[in-house]
């Protein structure tokens, strides 16, 4: 039996990993021995103490985020929702769901060949385990984030992108089986991100489910004054970094958030007073004709 | 004049009482707020935004008519009646939420990948008697 006023047990308990659990609020604790409490748990606090689980329980540190990848989703955060974290009315985007991956560290061979210009051409693994079966991907980004701190005169970038099978019979780094090279030209203009649209070049591989996606990305830039090798060097530093893969994807589970479908939703049964029908005042006879009285005699006085 | 004279006066120390059955209780069904940081529930490791979290609440009595205040469908009635005059065991009406708005949760993936979510339902917006 639970009092009224006891907190009611489906307030959000984070089912943690136990060290948690006894830190927790008593309040915000399950009742001993309540596991299957878990599998009650909505979907997000389920994959919230899920998460917070398996890192404890597998004792593996959570893997910790690029702080410049963290930079960059924060900002996009303040981009869609407030404060109190409410998605703000964008008609434009119809995803529900942006993640950020960075690339796995062992594929990457740098080098960079100053003839031809190249600032560096770099292998890319990207593990897109977390994507789930029910997001289906909108758009696609290379992010690069560059250091503005070094004064640049705009310059101009052509990005070459291949793809490489994952040939499975190699140890770290599979061979190139077949390349789908990409030109693209876009001007950098003193700006600390730069993003490389490659949605019709990911498409094909994230649609078929694939879950490690290989690819060779190589920049040659045209500088502002090619003669002057200072900035070059500078340029060429800046841009070292490995750049981020955004997916933007929309969500289609059920406790994702459908902004076309919640103005469809609001349309179609707006919680309004529902007329009173025949069926009630029959069921309560004298009773009802008294309450409509008495209703018309206490609206007249409020 | 005719109905006055059938109407007998209800004399005046009955009035109040012949009225509070038609007043709303004082712990009317409503929404209630309820503010958590997501730093109390340690969940901040891994939760980026937002830091505080108003999911709300719904608490209180459901007056006996509830139709024309909370859109509660006639089965509403139905039940407070069955509770008041043939079996008490049958529940009165309960206050819950009857909408909802999203959340936008930035959150931190056990590989490292960092994820913005809009979530459905995640804030009470109005309660409502069923």
């Amino acid at each position: 039996p639970r009092s009224e006023d006891r907190a009611a047990p489906d307030k959000p308990s984070g089912l943690l990993g136990a060290p948690e659990l006894s830190e927790l609020h008593p309040l915000l604790r399950l009742p001993q021995g309540v596991s299957r409490g878990y599998a009650l748990l909505p979907p997000l606090l389920k994959v919230l103490s899920d998460q917070g689980r398996q890192s404890w329980e597998s004792g593996t540190p959570r893997l910790q985020p690029d702080s410049r990848a963290l930079r960059y989703m924060k900002r996009l955060y303040k981009m869609y929702a407030t404060k109190e974290g409410i998605p703000k009315a964008h008609k434009s985007h119809l995803y529900n769901t942006v993640r950020l991956f960075t690339p796995c560290s062992e594929c990457q061979h740098r080098h960079r060949d100053l003839v031809t210009g190249d600032l560096h051409s770099v292998d890319l693994l990207f593990n897109l385990d977390r994507v789930t079966a029910l997001e289906h991907l909108l758009k696609s980004v290379l992010l690069y984030s560059f250091d503005t701190s070094v004064p640049t005169s705009s310059f101009m970038c052509t990005c070459h992108l291949s793809v490489k099978e994952h040939d499975f019979s190699s140890q770290v780094c599979p061979s190139v089986s077949h390349s789908v090279a990409l030109s693209l030209h876009f001007e950098v203009r003193k700006r600390k991100w730069v993003e490389i649209d490659v949605t019709s070049f990911l498409q094909p591989l994230i649609a078929t489910n694939r879950r490690n996606i290989h690819m060779a990305v190589n920049f040659t830039c045209i500088l502002g004054n090619p003669q002057d090798n200072t900035k070059q060097d500078n340029l060429i530093n800046m841009a070292l970094v490995p750049p981020s893969l955004l997916l933007y994807l929309n969500d289609t589970s059920e406790q994702a958030y459908h902004r076309w479908n919640s103005l469809r939703h609001r349309r179609k049964s707006p919680v309004q007073p529902k007329q009173r029908n025949s069926l009630f005042a029959d069921v309560t006879g004298d009773e009802g004709r008294e309450k409509t009285q008495g209703k018309r005699a206490s609206r007249h006085r409020r | 004049e005719e109905n006055l004279k059938e109407a007998p006066a209800t004399p005046p120390q009955n009035l109040s009482e012949y009225f509070k059955q038609f007043l709303f209780p004082q712990n009317e069904c409503e929404l209630h707020s309820f503010r958590l940081s997501f730093s109390q529930l340690k969940w901040d490791k891994w939760i980026i935004a937002p830091h505080r979290y108003s999911p709300q609440y719904c608490k209180g009595d459901c007056p006996r008519v509830v139709g024309h205040r909370y859109g509660s469908p006639v089965h509403t009635m139905v039940q407070n009646i069955i509770y008041e005059k043939l079996d008490s065991s049958v529940p009165r009406p309960s206050c819950v939420p009857a909408e909802y708005s999203p959340l936008s949760v930035l959150t931190i993936e056990p590989d490292g990948s960092i994820v913005y979510k809009e979530y459905e339902d995640m804030i009470a917006t109005k309660c409502t008697c069923r």
